[in-house]
């Protein structure tokens, strides 16, 4: 039923392939899964992006299509995007609008949503895992590090997310966090659409903090009860938070809303950050320039 | 719930959960006698008329009612492994889910449970995110490192790759705050968590029957504290989806029950709870 | 139907471990809202 044409990917633990579903001569791509590789069976990261997008259907979320096993691999068929953010904020022969960036993040926040509402944490959301459709559809890929909510007293890992979009709290090695991680990420994916450079690139785990609190400023506990509980937190640079003047300066062509709505995002205590509703409902979404519609976007 | 896996590919009714039983019983069985068949054929000049008739008369396939005893004997076995290997409760459900679930794709014949049981508890620990890495799980399983492997695939298959479980007990945990909210003030809170433990162990032996393929989880959490307390699940129920108690509450009561444009019917739920109870006793 | 079927009133409930939890640094630090967890567990209950 379905065709390998074209290796079009590898990663550490999958190989991606362009092809066609016969039967509808659907273009598709097929992750195939190495098996080799990992002692322990079956890649966790596999069966995580099997276990969640078994059951998340959402026009802004990959669809997984089929999956199959063959010669002892494993196969997922999902559909086929041939492109993402990264290359949309990298290449510059290609001009966008502030609608154009609104439609992008209306479209990402409803996939994210999506996910929460089903307690579902994605927590490696970065421009190249928002892919593109043809008509212009972002869809949030790769849950290769997802898991649902954590009951009460779990423990979870923070080496999750790709660094220059990893939330403070796991900056801090925080073991509780919630789906406020995914909000920052999202926060930290619109102010790169803005000015199209990665907004806190940090070089390395230690660096990170240091760009991302240069950036925005250190935490207090005034602000964020219990932060200096973190034992990373003594050695830090205090850095005071931009005003709004120095953020409109940075952020040349936001509107009051969307600079709100970037910090609402970027807000430092996540037990405050706003969540996917909150930004979903935000006035940014309201004011003009209304939204583009994804397919007239070039 | 109805966009989950566990929906679309795992609930039945009960006629079309004990036709899948008897189809995969059938297929193993026919291919099983082919088997024998071919085997007599082979060595039709060595074996003699005696031996035949011992194999005809010993190598007789177990039938669908018999498979099902041997698959809720290993369950069981499922689960005390499980929870000897002091697994959290969520993982223990898993483990006998993915088990139970794999025959009703497979025969006992085909795969002998024994084979299985491990790997169903090794998957559902990668699964819930609980990951025990192969050598120290067949050190504490005393398991046979190829073998827990070798199935992880054929069993990731027959659950058609669904691995996300919802289970009656986070739905327990919510029940418990809403019986609160709903009959506020009058209900004794260290009553509640005696009740909340009991319903727990009822919840995991409740997975061990069919009750997980004909009910959604919260009905099953509604139908184990019937059986713990009927009193007080009917008088929350009433309360809850009648709202014509005798003594009607305020405006503050009616906000707290949620009732909104509930569409559920309470003697619809009353019936489905009470079926639901009397399949896990 | 999209009626979430309760009311989320965490003054109503008595739940003497997730309490605990919300007292405490790791948690509090961490983002940790109990307003989520009842929010799950009320919503797996009416699903």
């Amino acid at each position: 039923e379905y065709t390998k044409e074209r290796k079009v990917g590898e990663g550490t633990y999958a190989v991606v392939y362009l092809g066609t579903k016969q039967s509808s001569g659907r273009k598709i791509a097929v992750k195939e899964i190495k098996t080799s590789e990992f002692k322990d069976g079956l890649d966790m990261s596999a069966i995580r992006e099997v276990k969640y997008l078994q059951e998340i259907q959402h026009e802004n979320v990959i669809e997984l299509i089929d999956i199959f096993l063959a010669y002892d691999n494993l196969n997922l068929v999902l559909e086929f995007l041939p492109s993402d953010l990264e290359k949309v904020i990298k290449d510059r022969s290609i001009l966008f609008t502030p609608a154009d960036i609104k439609s992008w993040m209306l479209m990402t926040l409803r996939g994210v949503h999506h996910c929460h509402r089903n307690f579902i944490l994605h927590r490696d959301l970065k421009p190249n895992n928002l892919l593109l459709s043809p008509e212009g559809i972002i869809k949030v890929a790769d849950f290769g590090l997802a898991r649902t909510f954590p009951s009460a007293q779990e423990i979870l890992t923070s080496n999750v997310v790709t660094r220059w979009y990893r939330a403070p709290e796991l900056l801090f090695g925080a073991k509780h966090y919630t789906s406020a991680v995914d909000i920052w990420s999202a926060g930290v994916i619109f102010a790169e659409l803005m000015l199209r450079i990665p907004y806190l690139p940090g070089q390395n785990d230690v660096d990170q903090i240091e760009v991302t609190f240069r950036a925005l400023g250190t935490p207090t506990d005034a602000d964020w009860p219990d932060v200096s509980f973190f034992s990373a937190y003594n050695k830090l640079q205090i850095y005071p938070p931009p005003s709004r003047e120095e953020l409109r300066r940075r952020f040349i062509a936001a509107s009051e809303n969307a600079l709100s709505f970037l910090c609402g995002m970027l807000t430092m205590n996540p037990q405050k950050r706003w969540n996917a509703v909150e930004c979903l409902e935000s006035d940014y979404f309201k004011e003009a320039p209304a939204p583009s519609d994804p397919f007239s976007i070039k | 719930f109805r966009h989950s896996s566990q929906y679309r590919f795992w609930s039945f009714t009960p006629e079309q959960l004990e036709q899948r039983r008897i189809e995969v019983n059938a297929q193993a069985v026919q291919s099983i006698e082919q088997d024998l068949r071919n085997f007599i054929d082979a060595r039709s000049t060595e074996l003699n008329e005696e031996e035949i008739k011992t194999i005809e008369n010993r190598a007789v396939p177990v039938n669908m009612e018999e498979e099902l005893k041997l698959v809720n004997l290993y369950a069981k076995k499922v689960q005390t492994i499980a929870q000897r290997l002091n697994l959290p409760t969520e993982i223990v459900a898993t483990s006998i889910t993915f088990f139970r679930r794999f025959y009703l794709e497979n025969s006992v014949m085909k795969i002998e449970p024994k084979a299985i049981v491990l790997t169903t508890i090794f998957l559902a620990c990668k699964s819930e995110n609980y990951f025990i890495g192969i050598d120290s799980f067949c050190e504490k399983t005393r398991g046979d490192k190829e073998q827990v492997l070798k199935y992880e695939f054929p069993l990731l298959e027959s659950l058609k790759f669904s691995l996300l479980s919802h289970h009656p007990y986070r739905p327990l945990h919510g029940f418990f705050l809403d019986i609160q909210a709903v009959l506020h003030g009058k209900v004794d809170l260290s009553y509640m968590g005696h009740i909340y433990d009991r319903c727990k162990k009822r919840i995991t032996d409740a997975l061990l029957t069919d009750a997980v393929y004909f009910y959604s989880p919260p009905q099953i959490t509604l139908a184990v504290l019937m059986l713990e307390d009927e009193a007080l699940t009917t008088r929350y129920l009433e309360l809850k989806f009648h709202g014509n108690d005798t003594n009607q509450g305020n405006a503050e009561d009616e906000a707290s029950r949620g009732n909104g444009n509930v569409t559920i019917q309470l003697d619809k739920l009353m019936k489905i709870v009470t079926n639901c109870s009397k399949l896990i006793e | 139907d999209v009626s979430k079927r309760y009311n989320l009133d965490e003054s109503l409930y008595s739940d003497p471990f997730i309490k605990d939890l919300q007292e405490r640094k790791d948690f509090i630090a961490s983002g940790f809202r109990v307003d989520y967890v009842y929010s799950r567990m009320l919503t797996e209950a009416f699903m």
